[in-house]
C-alpha cells in the first residue's frame, strides 16, 4: 500500500513511522517536515528490496525484528 | 560495509574495556568469556589489543540497563532494540550498552545470542556502522546464526581493516 495512505491501522502506521525516524536519520533541527516516502526508500535501498516507496508486507517483516539500536543510515 | 560519519577510529593499538555491570542471564564468568571471545574474533583481523580493566574509565565500558539508563537512547523491553553502541571517541564514545529486559543466552538455550549481539556491538565500538550484507555480522536485524561455524564475513574484515590495517602491519 502507498505510505502516505491511510489504509493501514494506528497501531501499524505508528510503528513505521517511529522505525524511519529512529533508524534513518532525519536532522530535528531543521524543521524540515519528514518525508516518510523518501525514509520508507532508504530503507528499501539498505536491505536490497525493491525501491518503490510503497510498504509491503517484507518491509513490515524487517521492522518487526529485534535489531540494533544505532541508525542504519547517518549523515 | 560502512563506517561512520568522519571515519572515527582508536588511535591507540591497545584499548582498554571493562565490564561495569552483568546481566541476570548469564554467569558472570560466562558473560566474560563471551565477551573475550569476541574481542578476539575482531583483534585476530586487525593489529589491536583489548587489554580488560577492573576500576576506573575504560575506553569501551560495556553494561546491561533497561529502559532509561542515562544516554537519551532508552531501551524498549523485550524484542525490538537489543543493544546499542557508540563510535570510539572520549566520554561515552566506544561503549556498548545491553537491554538487560532481553533473554540472554550463550547459545545453549533459546533467546538472544550473547555472542553474537556483543560482536556487532563492539564493532560499533571499533568504528563500523552498519552493513546492508546479510552475511555481515555488522547486519542491523538479529539473525540466529550457527554458534559453530561463527565467523566475521568478508564484509566485516574488509571494513575493519579500512580502519586499522591487517594483522600483518603489526
Amino acid at each position: 500500500m502507498p505510505l502516505e495512505a491511510g489504509g493501514m491501522g494506528k497501531q501499524h502506521w505508528e510503528l513505521v513511522q517511529n522505525y524511519l525516524k529512529r533508524y534513518y536519520f532525519h536532522d530535528s533541527k531543521t524543521r524540515v517536515k519528514i518525508n516518510f516516502e523518501d525514509k520508507l526508500k532508504e530503507m528499501q535501498k539498505f536491505f536490497g528490496l525493491p525501491v518503490t516507496g510503497i510498504l509491503s508486507s517484507h518491509v513490515t517483516e524487517i521492522m518487526q525484528k529485534p535489531r540494533c539500536g544505532v541508525p542504519d543510515v547517518l549523515e | 560495509y560502512s563506517l561512520f560519519p568522519g571515519r572515527p577510529k582508536w588511535t591507540s593499538n591497545v584499548i582498554t574495556y571493562r565490564v561495569v555491570s552483568y546481566t541476570r542471564d548469564l554467569p558472570q564468568s560466562i558473560v566474560d568469556q563471551l565477551l573475550a571471545k569476541a574481542f578476539n574474533i575482531w583483534s585476530s583481523e586487525i593489529p589491536l589489543h583489548f587489554k580488560r580493566v577492573h576500576w576506573g574509565k575504560a575506553d569501551i565500558m560495556i553494561s546491561f540497563a533497561r529502559r532509561d539508563h542515562g544516554d537519551s537512547f532508552p531501551f524498549d523491553g523485550p524484542g525490538k532494540t537489543l543493544a546499542h553502541a557508540f563510535a570510539p571517541g572520549d566520554g561515552i564514545g566506544g561503549d556498548a550498552h545491553f537491554d538487560e529486559d532481553e533473554d540472554w543466552t550463550d547459545g545453549s538455550s533459546s533467546g538472544m545470542n550473547f555472542l553474537y549481539t556483543a560482536t556487532h556491538e563492539l564493532g560499533h565500538s571499533l568504528g563500523l556502522s552498519h552493513s546492508s550484507d546479510p552475511n555481515s555480522i555488522m547486519y542491523p536485524t538479529y539473525e540466529d546464526r550457527d554458534s559453530k561455524n561463527f565467523r566475521l564475513s568478508q564484509d566485516d574484515i574488509k571494513g575493519i581493516q579500512e580502519l586499522y590495517g591487517n594483522v600483518d602491519n603489526l
